[in-house]
Parts: C-alpha cells; structure tokens; sequence
C-alpha cells in the first residue's frame, strides 16, 4: 500500500472461483485479507445473465481452523445484469472444525434467487497469523530444542533478492516475527515465530547468504502438517 | 546478564546449525 494505507497481511490478487457458465450466470472472484486482526474475505460478484439478482447469502462448509461468515453477505441492492459489486465479508474463526485436504481448502455455498451454488478456495495461512506472535526470546530456544528434529521440515526459497533485514521487515508485515538474528560464515541466520489463530506456534530459521538469491527456511512446528503451508505464506510475503 | 546469556544462546544456536 501507499502512504497512508492501513498496513496488513499481504492479499493476494481476486481470482474467479465460480464461473458464470457454471453458475447460472453469477461470477465470483474473491480474496482473503487480514487487516489489524480482522479477517475478511473480499469478493467480487457480477450478473453475467440476462435477469436481475437478489436474495443473495452464503455458508461456509466445516473446515481446519474454524473458519465462518461472521455477518450475512451484505448485498443490499439487486444485481443487474452486467453489474458487478464489490463485498467485504467479515469471517470469525469459531466455526465448526474439521481438517481439510489441503490444510486450506474451504468449501463455500452460495445462493441467490435463482439458485444454490458450491465453490471451494483456498486461503492463506497467513490469514491465520495473530498480531501477537512475537515469542519470548527464551521460550523460542526452548520450545526450539524441544521439538524433535523428525518435525523440522526444510523448504528453498527461490530467487528472492532482498537483504536480511528487508526481508524481515516485509515478514513482519504479515506477523512473521524475526526474535534474534546471527551472521555465522557470511550467512544471516534470522529466527522467527509465528502463532495461529488456534494457538499454534511455528518456529523457523532463514538463511540469506549473501549473493545467494535462493534462501534456506527451515520449519519446526509441534504440528508439523501446517509447515509447507507456512513455506507457502513466505514465499507470497517476499515475493510480492 | 540473563539477557547476556540469551544472547549467547542464540550464537551457539547458529554456529550448531552453521557447523553441525
């Protein structure tokens, strides 16, 4: 964002996940945003039919984290054909849970007055990361050694050219918290938490070698299913 | 000094992992 724009997670650009064709005329792009702790999910919908649109509401199928509306999808007006409006949907994560595959898959239904629509998208996980995922230094070497080594999972990221310290301003942007950083051997070494909505905590470890534009991240979760899901969130973060 | 130590640990952290 620009000058003045509230700071936030990184978004993702809208991508169509309903095709008119397949919809009876309705289309819906949408993306996930998380701004100051408040997550939203930012749809677009545009009457691709030849008749008006109303009565529009959503549900979202149980997922991993709980994710649900947390309001009606607020479409106050009708949609004309041709038309297209943009909603902010606010989403809580008290919702009912049961693990996805993947992870982030959410299955949503849709219904206007023509008929009910089904979809599935998947969201970020970095949607799930809190604001206060900044893990005490001591309880970070700790919880560090704790986790076996059969939970680390390493991951490359490619073609990344940003310094050590560019790279963890950007993450932070996103709730990735850099908690201590060492340069051993011309490779920066930087440690960094990350806590879920669910109380989950991720640890991890980037390398940046300096003149090297592929990174080492190395992931140590308790609950190591959501680690190439975290890798994901740092390669968008730093990429975009 | 505790946070000397902390800091301390988090070298020897890095130089582990650098240097296995």
């Amino acid at each position: 964002g620009g000058v003045g724009m509230p700071t936030g997670s990184y978004v993702a650009p809208k991508t169509v996940w309903l095709a008119a064709m397949k919809a009876k005329g309705l289309e819906i792009s949408g993306t996930f945003a998380r701004r100051g702790g408040i997550i939203q999910m930012d749809l677009s919908l545009t009457n691709k039919a030849m008749s008006v649109m109303t009565d529009f509401a959503i549900q979202f199928n149980r997922n991993s984290f709980g994710l649900s509306p947390a309001g009606p999808l607020q479409v106050l007006t009708p949609l004309s054909p041709n038309q297209t409006i943009d909603v902010s949907l606010p989403l809580s994560m008290s919702g009912p849970i049961m693990k996805m595959e993947p992870l982030n898959n959410l299955q949503v239904a849709v219904k206007n007055n023509i008929d009910v629509f089904y979809f599935s998208c998947q969201y970020p996980l970095s949607l799930l990361f809190v604001e206060d995922g900044k893990m005490e230094r001591q309880v970070f070497l700790a919880t560090w050694k704790d986790i076996p080594n059969d939970n680390e999972a390493q991951f490359q990221i490619k073609d990344i050219h940003l310094n050590s310290d560019v790279a963890s301003n950007k993450l932070q942007g996103s709730n990735i918290f850099t908690i201590a950083k060492r340069t051993v051997e011309g490779q920066d070494m930087l440690y960094q938490s990350v806590k879920l909505t669910n109380g989950i905590w991720v640890l991890a470890e980037m390398r940046i070698q300096t003149g090297n534009p592929n990174h080492t991240l190395s992931i140590k979760c308790r609950a190591p299913e959501v680690s190439q899901f975290v890798f994901q969130c740092y390669e968008l973060v730093l990429k975009s | 000094e505790m946070d000397d130590g902390l800091e301390e640990a988090f070298s020897r952290l890095a130089e582990s992992r650098t240097n296995p």
